[in-house]
């Protein structure tokens, strides 16, 4: 079963129409293998993005450097898996 | 389970379960619901869809689906819900009644079943099919990208890594293609409603270009009244309108597809979203969720009702 340690899920807010280009520039870089769960489309509509964590300086480094605000939605996302399991788990014993 | 009372929808079930689960109900109402077998995934696993019949031939007929992108485990669990209550409801709801009586409404629940197995066994984020794509390492294709409605244009990837992967061409997973060839050989099916997550939307035509339908001015109306009861549940907040103008350019669609063959109704539901979780949605909202799209999937199925054509 594929692991997703360290993976974050990041909500990025662009606040232009060129960071959204910005934003789909990193979309087209295929070796960062990030995971859009919401594309970059127009500045109203939040982006969130999947990252593994092998990524996840590079990505910072981006968003950063051009200024891109983002927040961290998930701070490792097999965390919560983890508990989705548990959870579940726990819910079929019962 | 051994009825489909005892359901868990907290839990994540294999695709076995949920095919299991489909045969309960049937045998919990046999005059009401069957199952039709209209192909097989590309890995050979049945797609199933239940019928919800109260008897006529080839009556007007309501499509739904849900759980297209698999790794959502949301839109099969509200599927599964919603079939449930369809079968529940009937005879007690005098609206839904009302339907059943007129009309036939088909439902897949598990739209990509190679797609749910893989998300279940191997990688929980997976979303397109498993479908080998020639000339490349990458497995799979994006089955909302590869419908016959502007395939290949804008809102879609050529790049069989990326999860927005049409496909070689259109149709060419066996999964899309069997619902296309069930539809079309039906001739009779006069809404379309397909069930994602997570963004908190409900959609019309058309995805691939921001020229309006002729209908876009009743489908507006439509998509209002449903979403204002969706909201009048948990108060959750939807936007809706035509898919170009609510998410994004995205051509080849479910919905699309259904338009341009002839289904006036054809919506795409994104379900709710916490702000936080995502389509990881938190057990105890599953059911909300679920309720709260019965109101809204109760109001465009009434319209489709009331306004024959």
């Amino acid at each position: 079963q594929k692991l997703f340690i360290g993976d974050q899920v990041l909500r990025i807010t662009a606040e232009s129409h060129e960071q959204i280009a910005l934003l789909q520039e990193l979309q087209g870089l295929e070796h960062l293998e990030l995971d859009f769960w919401r594309e970059p489309v127009r500045p109203s509509l939040s982006v969130d993005v999947r990252v593994p964590f092998a990524s996840l300086q590079p990505v910072r480094v981006f968003l950063q450097s051009h200024g891109i605000q983002y927040d961290v939605m998930i701070d490792n996302l097999q965390v919560l898996l983890d508990s989705e399991m548990e959870e579940m788990n726990h819910s079929r014993q019962r | 389970q051994r009825n489909t009372d005892s359901f868990d929808y907290s839990s994540y079930h294999t695709l076995e379960e949920i095919y299991s689960w489909m045969d309960s109900l049937i045998a919990e109402f046999p005059d009401l619901v069957s199952k039709l077998t209209i192909g097989s995934s590309y890995e050979k696993r049945p797609i199933h869809v239940l019928k919800f019949s109260t008897g006529g031939t080839n009556r007007p007929a309501i499509w739904l689906d849900t759980g297209i992108h698999a790794r959502e485990w949301i839109t099969p669990a509200t599927g599964m819900w919603t079939a449930k209550k369809i079968a529940q409801e009937y005879g007690q709801d005098p609206s839904l009644t009302a339907i059943l009586n007129k009309m036939d409404i088909f439902f897949e629940i598990v739209t990509n079943p190679d797609g749910y197995t893989f998300t279940h066994t191997t990688n929980r984020m997976w979303r397109k099919t498993r479908s080998i794509s020639s000339g490349s390492s990458c497995i799979g294709v994006d089955p909302n990208r590869n419908w016959d409605a502007n395939f290949g244009g804008p809102g879609t990837s050529s790049n069989p890594c990326d999860d927005t992967y049409k496909g070689p061409f259109a149709h060419s997973e066996s999964e899309v293609k069997s619902i296309v060839d069930f539809i079309l050989r039906h001739k009779n099916v006069k809404a379309m409603v397909t069930i994602h997550s997570y963004s908190q939307m409900l959609m019309y035509p058309y995805g691939y270009t921001s020229t309006p339908t002729p209908d876009a001015d009743e489908l507006y109306a439509v998509a209002k009244s449903a979403v204002d009861a969706l909201g009048s549940l948990h108060g959750t907040k939807y936007t809706f309108g035509s898919m170009i103008s609510t998410i994004y350019p995205a051509s080849g669609t479910t919905a699309d597809w259904g338009y341009s063959n002839g289904i006036k109704y054809s919506f795409t539901f994104e379900l709710r979203d916490t702000g936080r979780y995502g389509f990881l949605l938190p057990a105890d909202q599953i059911i909300p969720t679920a309720e709260e799209t019965w109101l809204a999937l109760m109001k465009i199925m009434e319209h489709v009702r009331d306004h024959p054509y």
